[in-house]
């Protein structure tokens, strides 16, 4: 399952 | 993080940097469309809120600086400094048709329905087709300078790259999100064309110029 509001992307 | 993801950080890095030194070498920034730049000012700042909730890693943090740094920095130039050589005639594309609807979508579409989440699906959204102004303005003059050409290409191939290190995540961390990935997609292939016409002039040593 995805990780919701850590976006660890730029 | 892969090689991918990097070289796309650093293809984002390199198209942010070659604008800014391109208007302040030239003193000018002619051709450049101040409505795109000033959405990327935007997309970063409700992309990176998160600075002040979220720590990731000093790479994280230190290029999110940057990226916001330089988009203001490009925005100030155009409008404050350099504003005499802004081409407001040429960029005459409605920003207010590209940002209420992304906003509406934004409300709409999104993770979890909180304020910074709402603002990060925003930019993301509104990221996919910010520089849709910058290819009008193009469109409309009928030409670009060369060194505007890289800028757009490294642009380009920034989210293209992003593309390639979501398969790879997906395959190799089970990892994927569906907003950024149908954006990416989006911004990517509205590219396309240009990426068409940057391989085929511009790296041939041809000016980018359209047929009349």
């Amino acid at each position: 399952k995805q990780l919701l509001q850590n976006h660890d992307e730029l | 993080m892969n090689v991918f993801r990097l070289t796309g950080d650093l293809s984002h890095l390199v198209a942010i940097i070659l604008l800014l030194l391109k208007i302040w070498k030239t003193r000018s920034c002619a051709g450049i469309s101040g409505k795109s730049q000033v959405m990327f000012a935007l997309v970063f700042t409700t992309r990176y809120l998160d600075l002040f909730t979220n720590f990731i890693s000093p790479y994280n943090s230190v290029m999110k600086v940057i990226y916001l740094g330089c988009s203001y920095a490009t925005v100030y130039m155009i409008y404050m400094k350099f504003k005499a050589s802004y081409d407001g005639n040429h960029d005459t594309f409605r920003a207010e048709f590209l940002i209420i609807p992304v906003g509406g979508l934004a409300f709409l579409v999104n993770h979890e329905f909180t304020p910074l989440e709402i603002l990060w699906t925003f930019s993301i959204y509104l990221e996919s087709v910010a520089i849709l102004p910058q290819l009008f303005m193009i469109t409309k003059t009928g030409e670009a300078e060369t060194i505007t050409t890289h800028y757009l290409f490294a642009l380009g191939l920034y989210r293209a790259l992003y593309l390639i290190n979501w398969i790879w995540r997906y395959y190799f961390e089970g990892f994927f999100d569906l907003i950024a990935i149908v954006a990416g997609c989006v911004q990517t292939i509205l590219y396309c064309d240009f990426f068409y016409l940057y391989i085929t002039k511009v790296l041939h040593g041809k000016k980018l110029s359209l047929p009349a």
